[in-house]
């Protein structure tokens, strides 16, 4: 009797199905991630039900694995080229089975979603393996998880390793849903030496939101951040000839920046997204330093400037600037093209005729929320026009706010001339997003850095010059070494300060660094082989969306060898999932969407059309994360 | 702190202590005309205020300024700050840095020593002296040496800098001192006759944890009769 009354008393059983276990397991060596998230369920109805499986995880990550396991067996992912698996994908398709995708969510997220049916009384567990090497931003690493579990979770779990070998300097989690009750007892954060550990258990009574509620309170962010001692400036690991170099360094003095920004006022900027461009610009005169210099450029149908020239940031020319910017009004079209090149002149007259440090460095940022619809506004054109106007002589940065616009050509000429595009979302906190871009650039502590090695000595090597180096980032060049078992070798990093020219010298000691690497095995193995082949694959994706021909041909080639080598999903292979389903074999597909999954693609649309967009609601969503009501689309 | 002053036409070698306060700076070279000046601040033993410790001194910062440059360097133990005004950028000595522009540069080795070059007639080396952290008594320190002054006016002045010039000195009389192993002298310099013990001080430029044996003619009370002046006129309120 006791046990039946358990048995109907069973918490978290919704609708038949009870998640018994969801574990989010992070493994995080030198700035790579390896997170595994695995939700484990029971169908407890009396006739199957189809469950769902959904995570949000960043963008930057790249999917490694997926299985499904079902009454013990196992249904494992395959990495394979998209045209292959998209065409495998159209068969099932066209047998009438579904698929699993992955969609754009969100600004940070992509979310992977799986369904399948289960039989009654048995028992699915659903696995995803996804790797992300953490970026610096404002001095700490930052590690997203989205929790939203729909259901209360019998074992619920978070779980964070951390391991860095220069040592942690700050471990912090939050979570955007804590409660003073969560934060007293479920949440623990420790770290001492090389090793942190985050762990987030709450228990089946801590998860109600409300004492007699059923539904679960764990809906929002989980951010873990930490930071990193830095003794030396650099720092150099090797593993199985393969070596990483991490180089971020502190004290130096900022280099004084000649900024241009060139704001889009057309008609489409009128109200919420002028006022928030003007909130942020006041925001950022704020922070101007005297020794940086200015102007700014609107551009609608035609182009106007505040000064004739740049100016210096004096407090009387930035109170001036204000009364500017506080006077900005929307009109009129919109004129990318005369608008850039006006700002482009700009910054390269005030270097020609000394009006600027000689030691200083430029910057162009161009704000605009729609396409080119007056002057010049064929796209390649503006494109070639900027490029060859800015000659690689300084950073462009696009900033595209809202969604009405052709992103692909934001990114690409910002791409090109050395800068990145950055989409800032129509929100209200569209002007803290517009400052946090500029406070991510506005402190440049070196210039032109270039990262060398000794010459045949090293294969393979990521990107290892950049424009800037920023305070708070961090610059990551991994590579191969051609003797793996060469015994020590030196490292230059070779950059211009705000008043000097500096060399910093590593010395990388393998046998040193062995006896530091020893006690890490338990973390992950072959970690910095895989940090080089991600980082290898992202930086040639960002190649290939700039070149043409034959040169993005090899680009495609060599990032597809890599995806497939090293089981990344990344925009050019796709993981396809065979399942069982109504007693038929049924495959399911994860792509990674790109930053234009803004609308239904072509082949989407055929998709939807023969009936694969199914609404996955109908499922019971597991998981750390769950479905919602976003637009089905696929950014491939 | 020890001084240790080579003089080449002699081939022979003199040397003297400043026995000061800790916390006292010193001005070791001045040259109006490079606008080079270096000073150096005295640090004793750990905990040793006036009355404690074993009397013993050393130089635990270092200031070098260039006028002209509108440039400064402090180096203490810890951490070194270059640059002006505001835009100083700090290294520390675990650091391998490189630090090079017109008329300076500036080498950081991580651990041993920092080279600063100013065009090519004027090279100092500072060397990090570390102790065991635990040491009971000692702390880390640092050593100035003067590697190439030959740019240098014949104005510069400082507790070093006065001895960039020519100078002559005759030592006679040698007899047994105090310590057997120590003989006295008579010392004729710059028109002062003095005591002087045969005595010897350590070089540390190429080996700073032994040191080179460098033997030389010891100059009693604060190099009294050696220097111009009395050690005292060297005092200034502070580093830079």
């Amino acid at each position: 009797l006791r046990l039946l009354g358990k048995r109907s008393l069973r918490e978290g059983v919704v609708d038949g199905i009870e998640v018994y276990s969801t574990k989010i397991s992070c493994k995080v060596t030198s700035r790579f991630a390896h997170n595994v998230v695995t939700t484990r369920a029971v169908n407890r109805a009396d006739k199957a039900k189809e469950v769902s499986f959904d995570v949000e995880l960043p963008k930057t990550a790249f999917i490694t694995n997926f299985t499904l396991t079902i009454d013990g067996v196992t249904y494992p992912g395959n990495i394979k080229e998209k045209e292959v698996a998209q065409k495998q994908y159209e068969k099932a398709v066209s047998q009438g089975k579904t698929a699993g995708l992955v969609k754009a969510s969100g600004r940070k997220l992509e979310k992977f979603t799986v369904s399948v049916n289960v039989a009654a009384g048995s028992k699915v567990t659903f696995e995803l393996t996804y790797e992300e090497l953490l970026k610096r931003h404002k001095g700490k690493y930052e590690m997203y998880i989205k929790v939203q579990p729909k259901q209360l979770v019998r074992h619920f779990e978070i779980d964070a390793h951390i391991f860095e070998p220069q040592g942690i300097s700050m471990l912090d989690a939050e979570a955007s849903f804590i409660t003073n009750d969560l934060l007293g007892s479920a949440l623990t954060k420790s770290f001492s030496g090389k090793k942190g550990h985050v762990s987030f258990k709450p228990s089946l009574d801590q998860q109600r939101s409300c004492p007699t509620c059923t539904d679960s309170l764990l809906n929002g962010d989980f951010t873990i951040v930490y930071d990193v001692n830095r003794e030396s400036p650099g720092n150099v690991q090797v593993v199985n000839g393969y070596f990483v170099h991490f180089f971020a360094p502190q004290g130096l003095p900022v280099v004084p920046k000649n900024i241009v920004f060139v704001i889009d006022i057309s008609g489409s900027m009128a109200g919420r997204k002028i006022h928030q461009t003007r909130d942020a610009l006041l925001k950022i005169l704020d922070d101007m330093k005297e020794d940086d210099y200015l102007n700014f450029i609107l551009f609608s149908t035609h182009v106007t400037t505040w000064k004739d020239s740049l100016v210096q940031a004096t407090p009387a020319n930035l109170e001036e600037a204000r009364m500017f910017v506080k006077n900005i009004r929307d009109e009129g079209m919109t004129n990318i093209n005369d608008g850039l090149l006006r700002g482009v002149h700009m910054l390269k007259d005030a270097r020609e005729r000394h009006l600027v440090p000689e030691r200083s460095t430029s910057i162009l940022i161009m704000l605009t929320d729609g396409d080119a619809n007056t002057g010049e506004s064929r796209p390649q054109k503006i494109q070639e026009n900027v490029r060859n106007a800015i000659g690689g002589k300084f950073p462009l940065y696009n900033l595209g706010f809202g969604n009405n616009l052709n992103y692909n050509f934001l990114e690409t000429m910002a791409l090109e001339n050395n800068g990145l595009a950055r989409r800032i979302y129509e929100d209200s906190d569209a002007n803290l997003q517009l400052q946090g871009f500029y406070e991510e650039v506005a402190n440049p502590l070196l210039t032109n850095v270039e990262v060398e090695y000794p010459e045949n000595a090293i294969l393979d090597l990521t990107k290892n010059n950049y424009p800037h180096f920023y305070d708070g980032s961090e610059i990551v060049v991994a590579g191969r070494l051609v003797d793996s078992d060469m015994n020590n070798f030196k490292a230059d990093v070779k950059g211009h300060g705000a008043l000097n020219d500096l060399t910093f010298t590593e010395e990388v000691d393998m046998k040193e660094m062995d006896a530091a690497l020893k006690e890490q095995g338990y973390i992950f193995g072959n970690y910095i082989e895989r940090l080089w082949a991600y980082l290898t694959i992202e930086q040639l994706l960002e190649r290939r969306k700039n070149a043409f021909g034959e040169e993005k041909e090899n680009l495609t080639a060599q990032a597809l060898e890599l995806s497939l080598k090293y089981h990344f999903v990344t925009p050019l292979t796709s993981m396809v999932v065979t399942k069982p389903e109504d007693n038929e074999d049924q495959t399911s597909i994860a792509d990674k969407p790109g930053e234009e999954a803004t609308s239904v693609t072509p082949s989407m649309a055929y998709l939807r059309r023969i009936g694969l967009g199914r609404p996955v609601a109908q499922g019971k969503a597991l998981g750390a994360s769950s479905f919602s009501d976003v637009p089905l689309v696929d950014g491939d | 702190p020890h001084f240790i002053i080579h003089v080449p036409g002699k081939n022979d070698t003199i040397c003297f202590n400043i026995d000061e306060k800790p916390g006292t700076v010193l001005r070791l070279i001045q040259d109006p005309v490079t606008g080079i000046t270096v000073t150096g601040q005295i640090i004793g033993d750990k905990g040793s205020g006036p009355s404690s410790g074993t009397g013993k001194t050393y130089f635990g910062k270092l200031g070098i300024t260039n006028a002209w440059m509108d440039f400064r360097i402090e180096v203490t133990t810890e951490k070194i700050i270059l640059g002006n005004g505001e835009a100083l950028s700090t290294f520390r000595w675990l650091d391998t840095v490189t630090v090079t522009q017109t008329g300076l540069s500036v080498t950081i080795n991580r651990k041993k020593n920092m080279v600063v070059s100013f065009g090519d007639g004027v090279k100092f080396v500072i060397v990090l002296h570390q102790v065991w952290k635990k040491h009971p008594v000692h702390q880390d320190f640092l050593g100035f040496y003067v590697v190439d002054s030959h740019r240098m006016s014949a104005q510069t002045h400082g507790l070093l800098g006065q001895f960039f010039r020519p100078f002559d000195f005759e030592v006679f009389d040698i007899r047994p001192g105090s310590d057997p192993t120590k003989p006295d002298a008579t010392m004729v310099v710059k028109s002062h006759q003095l005591t002087v013990t045969r005595g010897s001080q350590k070089d540390y430029r190429k080996d700073t944890s032994v040191g080179t044996k460098v033997l030389c003619w010891f100059v009693h009370n604060n190099g009294e009769g050696l220097i111009d002046g009395v050690h005292t006129d060297y005092i200034v309120p502070s580093l830079f």
